[in-house]
């Protein structure tokens, strides 16, 4: 119960909110209470799943402050079994007001923590950087998902990234595993994905999920929707590859 | 002379480093000057102009925090014209290093002053953030380009973007203006594109550039050999617009 899911990669642009969106509704979808926090100041995690950002009074800010609890800030969404911590930009404050906080790394682990409702699942969508928001974001998490596009400069980060999450569980938050590394925007028609892909099965085998996202079209217009793409087109390439991958992911979880 | 460009935007994976480099080189295959510094971490930059950051021994870190003026940590490349200061990881560390400094926001432009040699252009990669390092370089640059994926998550930090910048000319850095607004990664095929560009162009139409990069697999496959589209393969789709844009670039800076 209560697992928590950190998303991570500081290389931009590799699919974390697409992941942290899709997998959330997926397995919200599939009858388990999910938690989608949204840890970047970006927020495109919350307007990925219909949240109006423009009308956000309280955000996962005020619940690092100090200010409100998690349960104050916890909103509902159009999607049974999900629900929503939305974030705003004032959350890019917080990395400069939590460097004096002597606990500054177990901030948000604290904040969960002290929640009253149950979850099967929290996930964390984190930003593109390894500051303070995504080591939160790993000090909180029991596994970190791992998403990596099949392109040269996102494999040049994941050695660093992988030494960081080995660096965390060293010394913060000794239960840090990893959840897996998923392989996104798979483009069949490029040497280049089959390229990446290969070398980081070849690497890192049994971490990889079965499940490869291919690049699709409509994962990219659903967030103009403000939907997840199970509701945006479920016949589509990509939301038959994230139905796939959170069928994985309960497995790999001893649930389905 | 040595007018600095920032290449920014917090939303990862927009094309900042394909940019920087691909402006970099084909502005000094023209024979103008160019020094390119490398302000994020991840250090995509440096390789992606064929330098071996394992061989790295001094970088744009060691000029931030002092140790080295920045005369000191200046490398040559493959590339007539074009020099680089490399990245490495070291920099992440900066930004938690740089807080308690009483002029943090102006280190960087302080260590480009000092500099003793000349160049036409000095061209910053930002990280995907708004945190201290992409600061400096706005408070460093004499104008800021936003690169822009034609997608909805890259279009909704555009106006949180643009409000940081004019934040930063009012406190930090009056002298920044907007050196304007670049289309990038642009799929004719689909609708999202066309969208995404035309409501970009009825916001912003005379700083965005009218030189669109279409999205096209050769500039990913560039880095993974270290080379500049231009050097990669000059005859593709994605060498021929970065020659475009850097012509317009030329254009609108009174040079060609
Ligand atoms: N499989 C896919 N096929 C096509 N487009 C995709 C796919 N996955 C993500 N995208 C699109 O690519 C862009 C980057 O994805 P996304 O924003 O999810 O990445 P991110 O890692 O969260 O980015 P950031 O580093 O800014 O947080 C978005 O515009 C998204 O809609
Ligand atoms: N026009 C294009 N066509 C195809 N691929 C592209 C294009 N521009 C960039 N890419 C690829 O898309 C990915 C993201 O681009 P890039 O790394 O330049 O973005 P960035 O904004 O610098 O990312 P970050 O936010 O991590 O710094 C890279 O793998 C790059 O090779
Ligand atoms: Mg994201
Ligand atoms: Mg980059």
């Amino acid at each position: 119960r209560n697992k928590v899911v950190a998303i991570a990669n500081q290389k931009g642009g590799v699919g974390k909110t697409t992941t942290s969106v899709n997998l959330a509704s997926c397995v919200a979808a599939a009858g388990y209470k999910v938690l989608l926090i949204d840890m970047d100041p970006q927020g495109n995690a919350s307007s990925g799943v219909g949240f109006e950002r423009d009308l956000c009074e309280v955000s996962i800010y005020h619940a690092l402050t100090g200010e409100m609890e998690l349960d104050d800030v916890v909103y509902a969404t159009d999607y049974d079994n999900l629900l929503l911590v939305p974030s705003t930009t004032d959350l890019a404050g917080a990395e400069i007001e939590l460097v004096d906080d002597e606990r500054r790394e177990f901030v948000l682990e604290s904040v969960i923590k002290k929640k009253s409702r149950d979850f099967d699942f929290v996930m964390l969508d984190c930003p593109p950087s390894l500051g303070l928001l995504t080591i939160n974001a790993l000090v909180a998490a029991d596994t970190v998902l791992v998403p990596i596009q099949t392109e040269y400069y996102a494999l040049e980060g994941l050695g660093h990234l992988l030494h960081t999450i080995s660096l965390i569980h060293e010394h913060l938050n000794p239960k840090l595993a990893l959840e897996g590394i998923l392989l996104t925007m798979y483009d069949a028609r490029t040497n280049l994905s089959e390229q990446v892909a290969d070398e980081v099965i070849e690497h890192f085998e049994a971490l990889v999920f079965d499940t490869v996202i291919p690049r699709n079209v409509k994962l990219s217009e659903a967030p103009s929707f403000g939907q997840p793409i199970c509701a945006y087109d479920k016949n589509s390439r990509g939301a038959k590859s994230y139905a796939a991958f959170a069928a994985e992911f309960l497995k790999r979880n001893g649930l389905a």
